[in-house]
């Protein structure tokens, strides 16, 4: 069966998009079928695979019904991965659906449809906990955190584990959470070191093994439309997001 | 008369907080009276000086009316600073107001009363162009935009800009550009200078000529609840946030 991992976190900046795509990537190269969906109005996982902003068969006109989903999976630069692009009319969803009872459960019903044809479907969400993040967690297996190693990220925890506990008591009885990531680990300065030891006496079951590290080729891949592996494949980027990967494979077989 | 610089950037983690809170301190230090508020429902900005979460007398509770705004003025760790800090409930505004057709100027005709008391007024915003951010913005005398020296963040500036015309043709005519700040700017790569170049050749009149650096003491001192000026004075995080005071001061005095 598929696995549906939404990933979220209202703080900004943290490496929510960096990890669905890199993620996506890394467990595409392990040879699994991986759809990437960008639910972010921003449009950067769909940049970062190299895919240009779309005006019409996006994730929007698949939740409006306007589309079928399979007119919008578009395939990459990598094999085994796809993706749904989202474009800026997605930022619509948050006023269009206010007053509907089911604003909740779109996105669930849009990838009713095609969950068997993948091994993992990757939800990148934006920086916020509204009816787009909604639909993510409702739509989600489990709940993946990046979580990065600063100062302003800690503050934000808690309460998105407030939601996540709501969306698991009141709409979404089987979503887990996958873990919590730590992103952007600076081993120069000792505060990331100290949130490191934080989160793990506060959640030690949950927080994955792998940190990912500040990597400067991570932040030109995007540039070039490329995951880590197209772009710097022996880097410590790379291996990090390969090593996350297969953390995840083998918790699932668990 | 007061200024009100509002900070804005749909973009998470691009430096939004950082700059709000070292420019109100460096403006400070320049002997200016400064108001720091807090409008992002994160609360970042507020324990970014040292303030605690607020139970009640936010600025939410003055938006809505139910607190006089000067019982919400708090002084901070450095003077000629005060702060309005933000809570939780902030985030309510985004769905209590959404039907209201003076949505947009709550915090205009709060912050009224008080504009001649301060040299500038600064609004820290959250990562998103919803009714808060659109409430910054027709609040303010300008926008400055952080952009932080990556390409993820250059993606969603023209989105940004275009949000800001709208705002200025049909809601507030005074709001001016203060300017773009580059943020996070990293020497060892040449990703940050290919976007200095693309910026400048683009908005030549509108780039700060400061720009800020990547600096770890500008993450340990958010930790700390202080600006960097009480942190790491004498550090190149100080220094360039001293230089855009300086740089902003001049540029109002023309
Ligand atoms: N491990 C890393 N090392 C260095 N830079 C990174 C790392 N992970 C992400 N970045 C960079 O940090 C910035 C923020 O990351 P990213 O855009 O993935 O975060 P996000 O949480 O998706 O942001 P948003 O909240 O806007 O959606 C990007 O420019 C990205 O390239
Ligand atoms: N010049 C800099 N050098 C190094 N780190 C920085 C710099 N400016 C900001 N940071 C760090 O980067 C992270 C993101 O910055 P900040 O929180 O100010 O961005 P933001 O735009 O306010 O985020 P959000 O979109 O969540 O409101 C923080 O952990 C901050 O400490
Ligand atoms: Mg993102
Ligand atoms: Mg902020």
């Amino acid at each position: 069966p598929t696995k549906v991992i939404c990933i979220a976190n209202q703080k900004g900046g943290v490496g929510k998009t960096t990890t669905a795509v890199n993620l996506s990537a890394a467990l595409a190269l392990k040879n699994k079928k991986v759809l990437l969906i960008d639910f972010d109005p921003q449009g950067n996982a769909s940049s970062g695979v190299g895919i240009d902003k779309v005006k019409e068969n996006s994730i929007y006109e698949v939740l409006i019904g306007k589309k079928d989903i399979n007119e919008c999976i578009r395939i990459t630069n990598l094999k085994n991965l796809s993706v749904i692009p989202s474009n800026e009319n997605l930022v619509g969803i948050e006023i269009e659906l206010v007053d509907d009872e089911n604003k909740y459960f779109y996105l669930k019903k849009a990838i009713k449809k095609i969950t068997n044809h993948y091994d993992y479907i990757v939800i990148d969400c934006g920086p916020s906990l509204g009816i787009l993040t909604l639909n993510g967690l409702c739509a989600g297996d489990s709940l993946l955190v990046p979580l990065q190693c600063e100062y302003y990220a800690l503050e934000g925890l808690s309460k998105l584990l407030k939601t996540y506990k709501l969306v698991k008591q009141y709409y979404n009885p089987k979503l887990d959470l996958e873990g919590i990531l730590l992103t952007m680990y600076d081993k120069r300065t000792k505060l990331s070191f100290l949130i490191y030891k934080e989160v793990r006496s506060i959640f030690p079951t949950k927080l994955f093994s792998t940190i990912i590290p500040r990597s400067i080729k991570l932040t030109e891949a995007p540039s070039f439309g490329k995951p880590i592996f197209l772009y710097d494949p022996k880097g410590k980027g790379a291996l990090a997001y390969l090593n996350l990967a297969k953390e995840l494979i083998r918790r699932n077989y668990k």
